[in-house]
This record gives C-alpha cells, sequence and structure tokens, in this order.
C-alpha cells in the first residue's frame, strides 16, 4: 500500500498547475523511493518528469511499486478543495480502484476526505539519454517567464542562442522583431536572483514559443529556472523543488 | 522558421 503525507498542499497543487494543459491522463509511479510521472504531450514534442522524493513527505510508505492512473484535470478538482496550508495525505491500496485523498487543516479542527477514482493508462516510458550538455543556463524563473511571454507576442518560435557573451533569446515575426540578452551576473545575497552559464561550446536552438510558455506555469515551484541544451537535441527545463524536482523536455525545430 | 521535431527522433521509445 501506499500512504504519503505531505506538510503543504500547495506544493501539490501548483505541481498540477504547471502540468495539466500538457498532460491529460498520467500514471502517479510510486515506489519506496517516492512519486514519479513521466508524461509526453499529444503531440509527443514535449515531455514531463516529475519526482517527489520520498523524503518530501513525512511519512513516508510504499511497500510495492504502484502505477496511479490519475485523470490529471479531475486530480486538479479535487486538489482544488484543499487549502495550500493543508496537511495533505494520499493513500491507495495494492492493487488500488481508488486513490484516497485526506485535507487537514492547520491546527486540525477541518478534516475533508475525497476518494478518486483510478484509470488504467497503457504508459510509453521513453528512454532519456544522460546527456552532458552544452551549456548549462540558470536564470531567475520569473525572468525565463518574462521573457517567454513577452516574445510570444513577436513569434510563434525563440532561437535561443548561448555563447561566452551571453545567452540571447530572439524572436521574428509579423510585426516585426524582437530580442533579450542575459548577462552572466552575481547576487550573493539573492542566489536565486543571479543568472549563471556555463558553456562548453556555443549552442543555438530554436524552439516553439507555445510549449515554453507553458512550462513556465511552474514557476510558482521555484526561484530559479534551468535550461540545459546541446545543439540538435531537446531542451531541458528543469525547476527544482525542496524534495524533487519538475523537468519538462522540448524537441527543437529543425531546418527543412 | 524550421520544421517542429518530435522526441521519439531523439529518445529511445519503448
Amino acid at each position: 500500500m501506499l500512504e504519503a503525507r505531505l506538510a503543504q498542499a500547495a506544493v501539490l497543487k501548483k505541481t498540477l498547475d504547471a502540468i495539466k494543459e500538457l498532460v491529460t491522463d498520467a500514471n502517479f509511479d510510486c515506489s519506496d523511493g517516492g512519486i514519479s510521472l513521466q508524461a509526453m504531450d499529444n503531440s509527443h514534442v514535449a515531455l514531463v518528469s516529475l519526482l517527489l522524493r520520498a523524503d518530501g513527505f513525512e511519512p513516508y510508505r510504499c511497500d510495492r511499486n504502484l502505477a496511479l492512473g490519475i485523470n490529471l484535470n479531475s486530480l486538479s478538482k479535487v486538489l482544488r478543495s484543499a487549502q495550500n496550508e493543508d496537511i495533505i495525505t494520499l493513500k491507495a491500496a495494492d492493487d488500488p480502484d481508488n486513490l484516497s485523498l485526506t485535507f487537514e487543516s492547520q491546527n486540525q479542527d477541518r478534516i475533508s476526505e475525497y476518494e478518486m477514482k483510478l484509470m488504467d493508462i497503457d504508459q510509453e516510458h521513453l528512454g532519456i539519454p544522460e546527456t552532458a550538455y552544452a551549456a548549462v543556463i540558470t536564470m531567475p524563473a520569473a525572468e525565463f517567464q518574462r521573457i517567454c511571454r513577452d516574445l510570444s507576442g513577436i513569434s510563434e518560435s525563440v532561437t535561443i542562442d548561448a555563447s561566452k557573451d551571453g545567452v540571447k533569446f530572439a524572436s521574428a515575426g509579423d510585426i516585426g522583431n524582437g530580442s533579450v540578452t542575459l548577462k552572466q551576473t552575481h547576487n550573493p545575497e539573492e542566489p536565486a536572483l543571479s543568472t549563471s552559464i556555463e558553456l562548453s561550446e556555443s549552442v543555438t536552438l530554436t524552439f516553439s514559443l507555445k510549449y515554453l510558455v507553458n512550462f513556465t506555469k511552474a514557476t510558482p515551484l521555484a526561484g530559479a529556472v534551468t535550461l540545459q541544451m546541446s545543439n540538435d537535441v531537446p531542451l531541458l527545463v528543469e525547476y527544482k523543488m525542496e524534495g524533487g524536482y519538475l523537468r519538462y523536455y522540448l524537441a527543437p525545430k529543425i531546418q527543412d | 522558421p524550421g520544421k517542429q521535431a518530435t522526441l521519439g527522433s531523439f529518445f529511445a521509445m519503448p
């Protein structure tokens, strides 16, 4: 059986908000290491990979591996009934038809109990190769969100060019063109506000802004975001949170 | 600009 108690409902609520528009149904794979999810969007252009480690829960117990098939829109509706500060407990039997969710207020004067039907999902797991990326860019998550939103007003695509001079996001469309260049900065007081660029070679890749804007729905989960890129491979966008991560992969646009 | 690739061309399908 699974029993996982999470001190802050907000973590699960924000995570669902960050993935539910990209993915409709997914298996939550539960093991003694924690709860993970890997799912592609319908067009097979983007992939979400979530890990909530066991040590992020207190307590966490999972006797045997379980795949909980969940409609993310339904889970999101149920989670709407939880307050951000509530304590959430997830429970499932060994061969479950339902997921049980309990929301307790901080002072335990209100306990809400929900049961959600599970579904059978035949899910393809992609083998993601370990990659040493040529460019690793860490920047404030809010900055990345703003750049994606601003450039999506100009074009459907953005070209990200990482070089020793900085990282440049550039778009060109019918109304004109625009670009934002970030230089490396160091803010020792607030590391989350720094931009760092680690580069082994220059990288230039073009991506659909529709997906990137979608990824930035994870902004409330983390102060910083890391973009990892190599020429001719998918982009990895990672939001690290306490007790896990939310990663997105995005296939590039390639020249015809 | 360019054609949208899919992840299947980069990652191993099961």
